[in-house]
């Protein structure tokens, strides 16, 4: 795996969250997030942005989540858990 | 997806801008609105759908720019990052809405004659930004489609307002929710609202340079040899004197035209007049320019305050540099001089031991380099004269059937075809593919194409 920051790896944490692609974290554990959670969600950013599926923030994925973007989700099964407030 | 996404009723739709941008030099009034009324004009091309700019407070598509927490639970954040959104149709009062950051450097038609515009966020929007946050105001949700505008991801200019055509992918689904426009266009208008039947003029910028003809001194992108090449934010950056051209991400050349440096990395000395090298530091991604013995640091595209430095801050001799590149594979960068190459790791701001070392270990990659750079599809490329070489993952042996030109397979070039002087003034008509269109001209006014 690629070298990742401590400010790396809370940044790709943070977008995975923001843009649908990792649940909230479990209020009883804080802000901790599986391992195994974490690199499905990876995985799922980087199928959705065409990325090859390593399941680790390496530089391709980083790069992508620096790109200017929208705000919206974009995992609409989890928009719609969490309410969908969009819509 | 399709079945969750949500569809607009009526077929007439009402939009207004609320606010405009307020800090913009470029944007002026009339520009914002022709520039939305163009971007919704590509969906209601091929929908049923009309839309209708309105004076009232009822319009269904409420234009704004604003910023950071504007009350709507979608906070800006400011400069980078998300840049707008836009609320999908239904009976929430803000259905249909669509929201731009105003912290983000707006521009539409850079005042450089370029379309490399400003660095945060060089989206023209009419070309992309304003499509795909009114795709989502009509009610289509993300998709991972490469071909398709609702990519989450900015990609770039998108060509020429009036000539814009949606991908397939995009016309498919926006089909599925409303149906084909037919031959015959409606013109009823929504009640109770008063409209306008004229399309916007785009006629207020300040200096609309896009049709001055390009320096006499610009290089020819088919025939140079460049000074330095480099991967910068995902893109690639081609630099030759004081011009360089830029490509995005998916390779696509954002204009035949070359940039002027000094137009867009601000802060290099003014009488600078090529430089040797260029990378994106790993870690802090900023921007390292070389020329001779001096190094300048960018944060974004500004230079840093106590630059330029001397190249040995690196622990490189004052003979200047050739190249430099990242690899991917190491994440090292990696500085190349005449037959020797230095490994320097960023992230400990120190040159690892045992280097300088023969640049023969580079199987088939020659001395004297005029640069290097790593691309996102994994591979390390090395350019020289007209010609490059790709080195693919972890290995040190360059691909077979390399080398192969640089101007074919990166900057639109054909059969190494010449920006002769004769077909310069015609390189505004042309688009990236090479094809000529002619001049647009309709109701009295012209508008330009933006792919220039």
């Amino acid at each position: 795996a690629p070298y990742l920051t401590t400010e790396q790896m809370d940044m790709g944490v943070d977008w995975l969250s923001r843009f649908g692609y990792l649940p909230p974290a479990d209020p009883v554990t804080g802000q901790l997030q599986t391992k195994e959670a974490l690199t499905q969600a990876i995985k799922a950013m980087q199928r959705f942005g065409g990325l090859e599926e390593t399941g680790v923030f390496d530089q391709a994925t980083l790069g992508l989540m620096k790109t200017p973007r929208c705000s919206l989700p974009d995992m609409s099964e989890l928009e719609t858990a969490a309410g969908r407030r969009r819509r | 997806a399709l079945a969750l996404q949500k569809k607009w009723t009526k077929r007439h739709l009402s939009w207004r801008v609320r606010t405009f941008p307020k800090e913009s030099a470029v944007l002026g009034r009339e520009t914002v609105r022709a520039l939305m009324y163009y971007a919704l004009k590509v969906w209601s091309d091929i929908t049923p759908l009309n839309f209708h700019e309105v004076a009232g407070n009822k319009a269904d598509i409420q234009i704004d720019f604003t910023k950071a927490d504007h009350n709507d639970g979608y906070p800006f954040d400011g400069p980078g990052g998300t840049v707008a959104h836009a609320f999908f149709p239904g009976e929430r009062f803000s259905a249909g809405d669509t929201h731009f950051d105003d912290d983000e450097a707006w521009t539409f038609r850079s005042p450089g004659g370029s379309s490399s515009n400003e660095w945060q966020l060089e989206c023209p929007m009419v070309r992309f930004v304003a499509l795909l946050w009114f795709g989502h105001a009509i009610g289509l949700a993300h998709t991972s489609a490469i071909e398709s505008i609702m990519r989450p991801y900015y990609q770039g200019p998108v060509g020429d307002p009036l000539k814009y055509d949606l991908p397939y992918e995009d016309k498919v689904r926006v089909w599925q929710l409303y149906g084909v426009r037919d031959s015959v266009s409606h013109t009823a208008r929504p009640d109770g609202v008063s409209h306008t039947d004229d399309p916007p003029v785009l006629m207020d910028l300040p200096e609309n340079k896009s049709t001055v003809p390009p320096e006499r001194d610009a290089p020819d992108r088919c025939t140079s040899h460049f000074d330095a090449v480099a991967q910068i934010r995902g893109e690639a950056f081609f630099f030759k004197g004081k011009y360089f051209w830029r490509l995005t991400r998916d390779k696509h050349l954002v204009s035949l035209r070359p940039t002027q440096i000094h137009r867009f990395w601000r802060g290099l000395p003014a009488n600078l007049d090529s430089i040797d090298a260029v990378y994106e530091r790993p870690g802090d991604h900023k921007i390292v320019f070389f020329k001779g013995v001096k190094y300048w640091l960018f944060k974004d595209n500004i230079v840093e305050e106590g630059y330029p430095r001397p190249i040995s801050d690196f622990g490189l001799p004052m003979d200047g540099v050739d190249a430099v590149f990242v690899w991917l594979h190491n994440d090292k960068t990696y500085f190349f001089k005449d037959n020797h190459y230095w490994r320097y790791d960023d992230h400990l701001r120190n040159m690892d031991q045992g280097y300088p070392k023969d640049t023969t270990l580079w199987k088939g990659i020659p001395s004297q380099l005029d640069d290097a750079m790593r691309w996102s599809d994994g591979a390390s490329y090395f350019f020289k004269g007209k010609e490059y070489w790709r080195l693919v993952g972890s290995d040190m042996e360059v691909e077979a059937g390399y080398p192969r030109p640089i101007g074919i397979d990166w900057l639109v070039c054909k059969d190494m075809q010449s920006d002769a002087p004769e077909t310069r003034n015609n390189e505004t008509d042309l688009q990236i593919t090479g094809k000529h269109h002619t001049d647009h001209a309709e109701n009295a006014y012209e508008v330009c194409s933006c792919t220039s």
